[in-house]
């Protein structure tokens, strides 16, 4: 059986300005996890890695690089499956965890449930030795900038948004 | 939102997705990334699939888990993800887009939004894309 792997950085509308990092960014993201299958390991290990290395890319909202909601916090979701028993992991509005996904898969093989939530999600990941980083680590000064205007401008950016397809996950 | 999925030697699949969300989204607002069924899928009988876009959009048609679905019956792996999308066009206008892996390792990816990066490495060989019916080959 050949491994294959494939990665997404996101459907919308991608400004110029992020275009060539983003495609740069999955291409090294599909190298890793396929080095990853080529040295024998698991189709899990693959996309684990593959995900941890775009959520260390701050040039895509999941982890580093992350947006802000209405309350100017970082809340991040993230899943992980793998498909010989369906075992399954998600959290979702954890606050300042670096990599989500990683704690998606404790989620999945350290608990009985397959989501946990919020401060949930986060006193699991305090039980399992993931520190909370602090939320400057998280956002940038563009994700900063972009909630800024959202704000102040927010009935007319919204209407700009939506026919811009930002308004993506 | 970032998502990968992929089939080791053994023919077991998986998928993954990992998203911030919207900028000013409501507190507690969750989208389809990390729900079962709606940002990711897979099953070894068929295939994996990470899913991207509209959020409300994806989760209202259970995206991923339709495109194994197709897949299922009979789809390849790029008809699968372009009938799921397309569907999800008409039923609940949203956009957005996926990448599937079946468990022979076929490849598949599509997105009805303005751009969507996408990677795939398969047998050595690496192919990109960004724009629609963009496809780069070559090496990193």
């Amino acid at each position: 059986m050949l491994p294959a792997i494939v990665i997404h950085g996101g459907a919308w509308a991608i400004p110029d300005n992020l275009a060539e990092a983003s495609v740069l960014a999955v291409k090294e993201a599909a190298q890793r996890g396929y080095e990853i299958l080529q040295g024998g390991g698991s189709a899990l290990d693959a996309v684990e890695a593959a995900v941890i290395l775009l959520e260390d890319n701050p040039a895509f909202d999941a982890g580093t690089g992350a947006v802000l909601n209405e309350d100017g916090e970082v809340e991040l979701d993230a899943m992980i499956m793998e498909g010989k028993s369906l075992a399954a992991g998600g959290v979702c509005c954890v606050k300042n965890i670096k990599n989500p996904v990683q704690l998606a898969r404790l989620v999945m093989e350290n608990t009985d449930h397959v989501l946990l939530s919020g401060q949930g999600a986060n006193t699991f990941a305090k039980s399992q030795g993931i520190e909370e980083v602090p939320v400057e680590i998280l956002v940038t000064e563009e994700s900063k900038r972009e909630w800024e205007t959202y704000m102040q401008f927010r009935k007319t950016v919204k209407v700009l948004f939506r026919e811009r397809q930002s308004d993506h996950d | 939102t970032v998502g990968a999925v992929a089939v080791d030697s053994n023919g077991n699949v998986a998928c993954a997705t990992s998203t911030g969300g919207i900028t000013a989204k409501m507190a507690g607002r969750v989208g389809d990334s990390p729900l079962i069924g709606s940002g990711g899928y897979c099953d070894n009988d068929v295939g994996a699939v990470s899913c991207t876009g509209h959020g409300e959009s994806i989760l209202k048609v259970c995206l991923a888990r339709h495109i194994i679905q197709l897949m299922a019956d009979g789809h390849t792996a790029q008809q699968g993800v372009e009938a799921a999308l397309t569907s999800m066009s008409r039923k609940v206008q949203g956009t957005g887009g996926a990448v599937v892996v079946s468990n022979k390792g076929e490849l598949g990816m599509h997105f009805n939004t303005e751009r969507m990066a996408w990677a795939a490495m398969r047998n050595g060989d690496l192919k990109w894309g960004l724009n629609p019916g963009e496809e780069g080959i070559g090496v990193l």
